[in-house]
């Protein structure tokens, strides 16, 4: 919240659309001026009330360079739009930068739903987060509006200042608002890891954090960069020589060029050559020197031959017979640096990725900012 | 390799961005305008730093500069804001 924690007075609010962009239909600019509003509505008890002339709780305006505030917007790109905390006379007002080219639902300019709810998230008195995936984070990032879900931070920030939504059942928090994972949480177990062009991704429930060679992490729901991706994987791996990223879901494989669902995925699991008998890949890991791709299923592991397109002979195998000192199912695995990384509950196992030699255990937020 | 320095448009660029959302002010008193300000860009690029979970060094790096870069809100991060 802003210093002082200002908020509205009463739960019953206005708001006015004093002017529209030309980038996007009246239609358009109204559904996602409504349906941004509602982001807040449905966790709070607070209604909103549009009203067609005087002057509203929320003004909602586009302009351009110096707009009638001592806040002037500066072209396309680095300021998009800017909100005002709850308070007489302008507070409450959203104004967006009508240099930018606002969109519906296109990743191709700036989703005016997500500005606008992160807007209107001012407006009713928050300031910004720095938990990065959180509405209320200062940088825009792009989300497919239908799949957009209130992060738990945002959720907490507003309710702090509101309330919860008496009316919905069940109360809040939504169990269907995903929580943001956290780094420090010493019983985090995550889903998958995976490299995925030099930098390493690291899976939990609806989201990634993304790490680069510059070791800068994000953190970021999946759905955010693999639009057809599901949520909670069970493991992950990139063939390089492919560039092709592959997900795996219970008997289910995705393949992504990029952020691309490669045609004719997801496949199934006997696609690898695995048995119809395995319900689930709990971590795999391409090894790129020799073109074989581990399979692991708890505490056994197939030896793919992604070369060859077929299943290597006398797999499975044991992961102790392979990895000494493994004795735990692996939940995920990933390579950095000329090591093999397997994780297993809260723990991960440093090997030599050619001696297999183990070299020493580490938790499960190594790589991660904690 | 050298290692890079931040140009002079990066540098104009992280100033303005200060500005806008960490509260960075003009030095007037022009006896100890420069070092003050030095000092002053150092503690808001800290700040900065900071709220986003980079390394604080104060020193504009390349992980800090990008963040600069990034299409964002215009309502600033840490300072006051009326």
């Amino acid at each position: 919240t802003f210093e002082g924690k200002p908020k509205w007075q009463t739960n019953k609010l206005t708001y006015r659309i004093l002017n529209y962009t030309p980038d996007m239909s009246v239609a358009e600019v109204d559904t996602s001026m409504e349906k941004a509003l509602q982001v807040w509505a449905k966790v709070t008890p607070l209604k909103f009330t549009r009203i067609y002339s005087g002057t509203a709780d929320i003004m909602i305006s586009f302009g351009t360079r110096y707009h009638g505030d001592a806040y002037p917007f500066d072209g396309p790109q680095g300021t998009l739009a800017h909100a005002f905390a709850p308070s007489l006379a302008i507070g409450g007002d959203a104004h967006f930068d009508d240099d930018e080219f606002f969109t519906f639902r296109s990743s191709k300019g700036f989703v005016l739903f997500l500005v606008a709810a992160h807007e209107f998230g001012h407006s009713l008195g928050l300031s910004h987060s720095n938990v990065r995936g959180a509405l209320m984070f200062p940088t825009y990032s792009f989300t497919d509006p239908n799949h957009f879900s209130l992060p738990s931070d945002d959720i907490r920030g507003i309710q702090s200042l509101y309330g919860p939504n008496r009316d919905r059942t069940p109360i809040q928090p939504d169990p269907e608002v995903p929580t943001t994972p956290n780094a420090c949480d010493p019983n985090l177990i995550l889903d998958a890891v995976t490299t995925l062009r030099g930098e390493t991704m690291f899976f939990k429930d609806s989201f990634f954090w993304r790490r680069s060679p510059s070791r800068s992490v994000t953190q970021l729901p999946i759905k955010r960069f693999w639009l057809n991706a599901p949520n909670n994987i069970d493991a992950a791996y990139e063939d390089p020589v492919q560039d092709k990223l592959f997900f795996f879901k219970g008997r289910q494989v995705w393949a992504f060029n990029g952020i691309n669902l490669v045609p004719g995925y997801p496949k199934t699991l006997s696609s690898f050559g695995l048995p119809s008998s395995v319900r689930k890949v709990s971590a795999a890991v391409h090894v790129k020197s020799s073109g074989k791709t581990l399979l692991f299923i708890d505490k056994v592991y197939y030896s793919y031959d992604a070369r060859a397109k077929k299943m290597d002979r006398r797999y499975p195998q044991r992961v102790e017979s392979g990895f000494s000192e493994m004795t735990g199912a692996v939940t995920a695995a990933h390579i950095s640096n000329g090591y093999i990384y397997l994780y297993s509950g809260t723990n991960v196992y440093e090997f030599g990725l050619y001696s297999k030699k183990y070299l020493r255990e580490l938790k499960n937020n190594f790589f991660l900012p904690c | 390799g050298p290692i890079s320095q931040p140009s002079d448009k990066d540098e104009a660029t992280a100033e303005h961005y200060l500005k806008s959302f960490y509260n960075l002010t003009d030095v007037t008193d022009e006896t100890t305008a420069v070092r003050r300000e030095a000092i002053q860009l150092t503690e808001k690029m800290k700040e900065m730093q900071k709220f986003f979970g980079f390394k604080v060094t104060g020193k504009l790096d390349k992980e800090t500069m990008e963040m600069m870069k990034k299409p964002r809100c215009g309502v600033p991060d840490v300072a006051a804001y009326s």
